[in-house]
């Protein structure tokens, strides 16, 4: 579902955040991306979720040149097809909870009822059934991780990129997330996590190293 | 150096984050404060650094009830004396690292050019010394975690609250962080840590173990 090809990303002023990446993703995978801090593996995922494009080499998803796209075909990817939870959260800093993972569901031609009731069951699902009509400023950085997770999974995406998913969150909390994740990919949804946590890492059925801007 | 008695914070609208806290904290202690998501830690670190106030209760730094202080003392306590790494960093976005830094440095009467030689070495020091010109979009998670780090810690400040600070790095990194905390703490500054990571909470002297807004 994922192929990238000689991938290379250089950012203006020069840094080389990836160097000539290969990597295969197949449908319904699980696999950790791991690596030092600074090895690539955000932008990675940013390349992967379209939000993005190399400087040098091809991203495949679900067999598209994503090059080839129209930046209205990429938004239409983006919103029906891939879920993402941002490693900063990025949450509408004036939508309570609720509101913000409704919104997940906006372009999915689902009423605004059944978006709010799709987001309260997603918000329970993450143990936050207490703090829906709360605002991001009035949640507890967890509690933020949480809405995040809980916005990128309510229109159940076939591919879902989570960026440190569980920083943020107590062994408890990060144990049901990551129950959560399996469950979905059970279902079938495929998943990138990137993570530093080396339990969770192990745990998956498979690990990609990074590091320097390389896959290892 | 820290008192909280019978320290309560009720947000508006309701939410109690912290009942009836009795905590000490002596000079030169290192403890971590754990605690599930949602648990009230950051709450409590902010009452600490005088961010915001108890609902009830007092909250004493350095002997001084901090409800007696003008918000001008206030200032000045938390410039000279406290130094804070938030969960969310909160770096200024128009400034690069350095700057960002140096501005730890701002109220203590030291010149620009000491300012940015002292920003530099705190910023080796967490490994950032080739990201000195960028700004915090320009740089992955865990070096804006590390900026935050140098900037709490560049102005050497006796009391230093931590949290989370290693939410978003790699284990190699993040050791790195907590072997500086520690040669800061044996210097003699008094260093609180909130934490998630199960291995940093029972590396540190002493555990503060937080549920449902209370100390256990
Ligand atoms: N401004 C606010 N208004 C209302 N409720 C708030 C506000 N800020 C925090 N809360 C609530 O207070 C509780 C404690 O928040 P706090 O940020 O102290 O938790 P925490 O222990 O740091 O959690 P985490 O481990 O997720 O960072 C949370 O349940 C949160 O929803
Ligand atoms: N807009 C940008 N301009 C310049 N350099 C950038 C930019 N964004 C990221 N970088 C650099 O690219 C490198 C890789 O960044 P990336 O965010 O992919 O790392 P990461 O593996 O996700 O790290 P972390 O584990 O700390 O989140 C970093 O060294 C960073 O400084
Ligand atoms: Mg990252
Ligand atoms: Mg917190």
């Amino acid at each position: 579902v994922i192929e990238l090809s000689g991938v290379t990303k250089t950012y203006p002023g020069g840094v080389t955040a990836l160097r000539s990446v290969d990597l295969v993703i197949g449908y319904g995978e699980l696999p950790a991306i791991v690596g030092p801090s600074g090895s690539g593996k955000s932008t990675m995922l940013n390349l992967v979720g379209t939000l993005d494009r190399p400087s040098q080499g091809t991203v495949r998803i679900d067999g598209h040149d994503v090059a080839s796209l129209s930046d209205r075909q990429l938004s239409a990817l983006r919103a029906r097809r891939i879920g993402f939870v941002f490693q900063q959260f990025h949450l509408a800093p004036g939508r309570d909870a609720l509101g913000n993972v409704a919104d997940g569901l906006l372009y999915t031609g689902v009423g605004k009822r059944e978006r709010e009731q799709r987001a309260e069951a997603a918000l329970v699902r993450v143990g936050l059934g207490e703090r829906l009509t709360h605002r991001p400023y009035q949640l507890s950085g967890g509690e933020r991780q949480r809405v995040a997770i809980a916005r990128a999974v309510v229109g159940d995406p076939p591919l879902l990129l989570a960026d440190e998913p569980t920083g943020n969150l107590d062994s408890v909390s990060g144990t049901g997330v990551m129950k959560l994740l399996c469950e979905l990919n059970e279902a079938g949804t495929t998943i990138l996590v990137i993570t530093h946590d080396r339990e969770i890492a192990d745990s998956l059925p498979r690990q990609v190293p990074m590091r320097d801007g390389q896959v290892v």
